[in-house]
């Protein structure tokens, strides 16, 4: 099974060797997704050799096999479709943001409780209140669920996602969340990137 | 020399340990800063003890030396400032994130070119327009740059910073800009942490 660090490293992959399959080329090297992954070459190369013999020395990797194994290995293959609770700031740049269709990723429905945004679209969307969350996420059959609302509101938000069904949910309220044991949960941490940039700012020797 | 990976984790064991010196607690285990920070204690142990013997078997870390020392290592320790350029609706949601200063991060300024934002106040800072970035970076003697425009102007807003002294960029837009070698740049993908959770969700038996 995979490493939790290789399968950080793989979304990285798949989004330039999409970028490829759209461009139609034919094939990758590892040399070119090392670059555009910022990891290096021999580690492009162990990674993806867990996954099959697609790549041929000299000529680099088929692009189209090599995305379809990553999308199945990514679980994009079918688009996930996705609710998201809290439109505000960020919850509208997170909607609004034409990069999660490349992984396979759909926000159908946002929810608020601020009377002056429920009914107006963002991103293409309807913002509905959250008190209809419950009945959607049923209907469609939503298994994914985005908290993008305030601290103190984050656990009801994620007990109520849960009722209705959902099993993933991506958190960027700055607190943890408790979730039974069967729903996955992602807490998003902005701050802990920019933390790594200024290690490396403070390894540099200044100019 | 530390892994990269093992880099990632420090911001979340710091998060937890800064959390614990506000509380005004004297000792933490290796335990509870795992369960926080989503990995397992033997990992914690490991990378500590690159750190110096600052935990004592059965009582735990020092909660002040341990918090003292990862700040040291992630460059807190002098309050990074930082210009942000694209006050949308990314930028306002990050100028406005107080899980920031924690890491030590103070957004000084924003910039933008709609004059409908130009001096505004977004999360307590004014909005510049974007010609004065070079004149306040410089002023101030900032280092660390925070790109959120769309993608089309990225590339010419790095130049900019980097003309007027920036050393580190943190890049959200989708795009890889060219910056000089001695220029720290971080490209954030918050697509990329949804795709591992959807990995993490098609790997669950469904109920
Ligand atoms: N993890 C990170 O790196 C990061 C970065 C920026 C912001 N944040 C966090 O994301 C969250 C949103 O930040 P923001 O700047 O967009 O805030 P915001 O105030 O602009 O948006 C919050 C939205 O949630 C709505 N809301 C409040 N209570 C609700 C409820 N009970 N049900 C449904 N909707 C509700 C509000 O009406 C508002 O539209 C905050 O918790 C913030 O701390 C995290
Ligand atoms: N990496 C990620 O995960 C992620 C997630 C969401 C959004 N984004 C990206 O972040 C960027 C911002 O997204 P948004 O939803 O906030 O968009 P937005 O349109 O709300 O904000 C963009 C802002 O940039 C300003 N701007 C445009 N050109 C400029 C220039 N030359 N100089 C200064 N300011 C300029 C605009 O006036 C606007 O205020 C986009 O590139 C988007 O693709 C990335």
């Amino acid at each position: 099974s995979l490493s939790r660090q290789a399968l950080l490293r793989l979304p990285r992959y798949y989004r330039y060797v999409s970028h490829c399959r759209d461009r139609g080329m034919k094939f990758v090297s590892s040399e070119e997704i090392a670059r555009e992954a910022e990891v290096n070459p021999v580690q492009v190369r162990k990674d993806l050799t867990q996954f099959g013999q697609f790549g041929k020395p000299g000529v680099g990797y088929n692009v189209v096999e090599l995305a379809s194994v990553l999308e199945e290995i990514l679980g994009i293959r079918n688009l996930n479709e996705a609710v998201l609770v809290g439109a505000g700031r960020l919850g509208t740049a997170i909607a609004n943001y034409s990069g999660f269709a490349r992984y396979g990723l759909s926000i159908v429905a946002l929810f608020d409780v601020d009377p002056l945004k429920i009914g107006e679209r963002v991103g293409g969307k309807e913002v509905f209140h959250r008190s209809e969350l419950s009945h959607v996420v049923r209907r469609l059959g939503i298994q994914v669920g985005i908290i993008t609302v305030p601290a103190e509101e984050a656990q009801s938000v994620a007990d109520d996602m849960v009722a209705a069904g959902i099993r993933a949910i991506w958190n960027f309220a700055p607190i943890t969340i408790k979730v039974p044991g069967d729903v996955v949960v992602r807490n998003e941490d902005l701050a802990a990137g920019l933390a790594t940039l200024f290690h490396h700012l403070a390894a540099e020797p200044s100019p």
